[in-house]
């Protein structure tokens, strides 16, 4: 599903050079679950932008499905960051002004649902992670985790073949963390891609493998023996 | 130090209430560490806000010093906040255009610090929480972390006799976590007070009290026995 050589993502400051990325190696392949670990400015949530499109390398290849991204056009990606891949934020990103029901619905606006199909599917989803009764509070009106949970939502409402989360149980309490790894786990049973960053070792424990990053390159990639 | 009785804070969302703090009574004394735990959405921000004098409430006491705070006037109110109390915000709320180093000196030009000695306490406060290399950087520039540890810079610059922190380690891994944890053990070691809303056990267990909160409520208070 994914291939990433010598992928490295620079920033000029002034005469200072900070390689986010310096030269990663990585294949991920379809249905798999995998856990990014690493120190604090490790280039984790760098790597995690790249993957989901939203970013572009300083250099290095990114093939997605056997096709290079950077050769895509404006219309692909778009097409693709709204309808294969759902994004947790580590900063949860939600629109201010408007509904939880509305953020998590949002992803089914760019997939052309039908309205009515569209607000059954967010209050469902906004149930699986315990919030409906928050459905139509602004995120300045809902805790730390109830807006960490609507970004969840938000990311897992259209299904998507890759889910990409970022941090995704760093405000919740261990409880309401099971809950959402259990959403989780659903999605991947269907047959779905998890790429999940944590620093927490219960959380990657979820995951069948766990990669570690360090001053942004691999530092070690280990698979769960089955069974 | 702080002594809260009966108190409430109540949002109404058209024909709902929404009890965020349900009655809550407590007594903080001068120089203790107390941990906050509870699942999320059950007040726990809400009631750090209240404490920091950041927010009212809808109905109860809150004395501070034997003086209760809903009889101060906005200059003395103002003057706490700035040079008495630190804040770990769950959000950081870093000033978005401004560099790590000039965010970390925002408490001291309150404090009506001269121009050379703030620069110079948070280049050293900087350094603490390992971030000097990243002094020149906006918040966009930084990672979900370090934007964390310049927030708890900022709390600790003016060495604060109440330092509130709300999940500051929320976005760290375990190594980092325990650097923050250090600076605040020693902090509390000059005898000064530290209230911290963590979800984390290991984390909670700096603290010399814990208590946890269920539905805007007390739950339950638990002193560690001394030695
Ligand atoms: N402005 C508001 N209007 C309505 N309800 C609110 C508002 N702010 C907070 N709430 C509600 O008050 C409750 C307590 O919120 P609070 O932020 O104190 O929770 P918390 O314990 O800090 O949770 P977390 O662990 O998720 O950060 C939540 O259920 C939340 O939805
Ligand atoms: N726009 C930018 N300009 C300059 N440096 C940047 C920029 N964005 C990120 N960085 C730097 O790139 C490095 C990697 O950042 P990244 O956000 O990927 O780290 P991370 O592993 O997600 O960290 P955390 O666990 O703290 O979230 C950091 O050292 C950060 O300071
Ligand atoms: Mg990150
Ligand atoms: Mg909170």
């Amino acid at each position: 599903l994914i291939s990433l050589r010598a992928l490295r993502k620079i920033y000029i400051m002034g005469d200072q050079e900070v390689r986010a990325l310096d030269g990663v190696d990585l294949d991920i392949q379809k249905g798999e679950f995998v856990a990014i670990m690493g120190p604090s400015g490790s280039g984790k949530s760098t790597l995690m932008n790249l993957i989901g499109c939203l970013d572009t390398p300083t250099s290095g290849s990114f093939l997605l499905n056997n096709q290079e991204v950077s050769s895509m056009d404006e219309n692909e990606l778009a097409d693709l960051r709204n309808r294969e891949i759902g994004f947790v934020f580590q900063t949860f990103n939600l629109l201010p002004r408007t509904s939880a029901l509305q953020n998590v619905e949002l992803p089914l606006v760019y997939a052309g649902v039908s309205r009515q199909e569209r607000r059954h599917r967010a209050e469902e989803t906004l149930e699986r992670v315990q919030l409906a009764d928050r459905a139509t509070h602004a995120p300045s009106e809902l805790s730390g985790g109830q807006r960490q949970r609507v970004a969840v939502a938000r990311a897992l409402v259209n299904n998507p073949s890759m889910l990409l989360a970022d941090e995704p149980t760093g405000n919740l309490d261990s409880k309401t963390s099971l809950d959402i790894m259990s959403l989780f786990s659903e999605l991947h049973q269907g047959g779905n891609t998890i790429i999940l960053v944590t620093h927490e070792p219960d959380i990657a424990a979820y995951a069948t493998r766990t990669i570690k990053l360090l001053d942004g390159r691999v530092q070690s990639d280990v698979r769960k023996s089955p069974g």
